[in-house]
């Protein structure tokens, strides 16, 4: 799998910190994938209304080093509630034998 | 937004810390906290009040890298500033700005980071508001420079939008101002001094007793005939010079002579005001419709109060007369039975006392003469260093108000007083800075 250039981890820190791209596992030590990164370079060129080129340009690097807020953009989305319909359906297939 | 927000809509606030060697002086931060906090509750029907003590809602602090809160600072630039959202368990309310970024107020766009418009955008997070991507949007991640006149500046659209959708909208007639109560100065008025004095007839703050001492909002107020001193919540005295009291606090007689006694009542954090036969009641700077009234309303003798303070420990207030004392029970609404009485849980109380005070913690301090004591919260016996000097202790006086060889001893102890390395040594705030070129 291809993985970042080394001079883009700072991006990818970045991008981590501010809830573009999820936290590495520190068990695995599994890096970023390349496609996950442009993904997200392209998620946040969006949110901050500039080009969407999906790489390290002038613009997104100028992005990344103007002073912000330290809360991230992407919040980790939180397990959504159930709807009684799919409640209902989780019971039946708890509640069913196994063969 | 995130998807939470406060259940209550009289939220309180505090700034605990403040920036070491800060271009801009305690009050100025303090004032810009609450226009931030202004700006939002000119949208939605929240009301801020600030106060003193550990328990605010929102806790404004300024820190510096690593604080223990999983989101270090970087030192200038960077990460500027970060504040919990209301559903976060640990941590809602707090907001927390590097203290190593240059704050500012009214200085160029490039001129360091501009206090206000963080504050307001760090606020809308403790109300609940999440990121925008609206370029426009005071929730946009970024620093975008300054925003203009705190007095003058509003929320756009979307901003005002997205509180309402949190906690509803609030219908204001064209002469009303949301309530954000605080007893700050106006913004306008900043760079001044507060209320400006006559002449030289002042008392003078090293050589006199005090008539009235209280805590409002965390500060301390000293009164003194018809002037008081005030000192910050890190107790530094914000001038050298008294003002007068009836023209900060506005319903008072120009022509009061003195107050007995003042303490801000803990249930709704109104200030009431005690001379002679009469009592007022003030909502911030401002009295109350129907004051004055008589103390007898309370229970008390016409003739008036020596003193009297609100005990955070137990929510009482205490009135002190002639060496007897009352406790009032402020949620019920009057005495409490078996008062008044000659023994007080402090003791030995000096008598008649000038006032006591309560600290932070629920220690109390009694004041009587140039001389104070202090009471231990847990004990509530009166510590062995004391008594020591007001004027030194409190009142920013340098000179030793007592030779050595006569120092008085305690009338209640028989100890002469020592040096205490834990007192606080007082600093004066003097000057006020608003950029560079005018500091």
């Amino acid at each position: 799998v291809p993985t970042p250039a080394d001079e883009s981890g700072e991006l990818v820190d970045w991008l981590m910190q501010y809830g573009y791209l999820p936290p590495t596992d520190p068990v695995t030590g599994q890096l970023q994938t390349w496609e996950a990164v442009t993904s997200a370079i392209l998620t946040m060129q969006q949110f901050a209304g500039i080009a969407e080129t999906g790489i390290l340009d002038d613009a997104t690097l100028a992005l990344i080093q103007m002073p912000r807020c330290s809360l991230p953009d992407i919040l980790p989305s939180r397990p959504a509630k159930l709807s009684t319909g799919q409640h209902e359906k989780r019971q039946q297939r708890k509640s069913r034998g196994r063969r | 937004s995130a998807g939470l927000a406060w259940t209550k809509r009289n939220i309180s606030w505090r700034v605990k810390t403040y920036p070491r060697g800060a271009r801009l002086s305690r009050e100025t931060m303090r004032v810009l906290m609450y226009y931030a906090l202004r700006v939002w509750g000119e949208a939605a029907p929240l009301t801020f009040h600030e106060v003193g003590g550990h328990s605010a809602d929102i806790s404004v602090e300024f820190l510096r890298q690593e604080h223990g809160d999983g989101s270090p600072f970087d030192g200038p630039g960077g990460m500027v500033a970060h504040a919990f959202f209301p559903g976060d368990p640990q941590r809602a309310g707090n907001v927390h700005f590097d203290s190593e970024e240059d704050w500012t107020f009214r200085a160029p766009d490039d001129d360091g980071m501009d206090l206000f418009a963080v504050a307001v955008h760090e606020f809308g997070h403790s109300l609940g508001l999440t990121h925008s991507p609206s370029k426009r949007s005071i929730m946009r991640p970024y620093y975008q420079g300054p925003v203009g006149d705190p007095l003058q500046y509003q929320l756009l659209a979307d901003d005002r939008l997205d509180i309402q959708r949190l906690y509803g909208s609030r219908a204001l007639h064209s002469t009303e101002r949301p309530e954000v109560s605080t007893l700050l100065p106006a913004l306008s008025a900043l760079p001044r001094d507060f209320p400006a004095l006559r002449s030289a007839d002042h008392p003078d703050r090293c050589s006199s007793s005090i008539d009235a001492v209280t805590q409002i909002r965390g500060e301390t107020f000293f009164f003194k005939g018809p002037y008081f001193w005030r000192l910050t919540q890190g107790r530094h005295l914000t001038s050298l010079r008294p003002a007068l009291i009836a023209g900060f606090w506005r319903g008072l007689p120009s022509h009061l002579d003195k107050v007995d006694a003042v303490y801000e009542r803990p249930t709704d954090y109104r200030i009431l005001f005690f001379s002679g036969p009469l009592y007022w009641v003030f909502k911030d700077n401002s009295v109350e419709e129907g004051y004055p009234r008589p103390v007898t309303d309370f229970g008390l003798p016409r003739t008036g109060v020596d003193g009297a303070f609100s005990w955070p420990h137990d929510q009482k207030t205490y009135f002190f007369k002639d060496g007897l004392h009352w406790r009032y029970d402020e949620a019920a609404g009057h005495m409490d039975k078996g008062f008044p009485t000659h023994d007080t849980p402090w003791g030995p109380m000096p008598s008649p006392v000038d006032d006591v005070l309560s600290g932070n913690n629920g220690e109390v301090y009694a004041f009587k003469g140039r001389q104070y004591w202090k009471f231990d919260q847990h004990s509530l016996k009166p510590e062995g260093s004391y008594p020591r000097s007001i004027a030194k202790d409190w009142l920013d006086c340098t000179e030793e108000p007592y030779p050595p060889s006569s120092a008085p001893t305690s009338p209640m102890t028989g100890a002469r007083p020592q040096p205490d390395v834990r007192a606080p040594l007082p600093e004066a705030e003097h000057c006020v800075c608003y950029s560079t070129s005018t500091c």
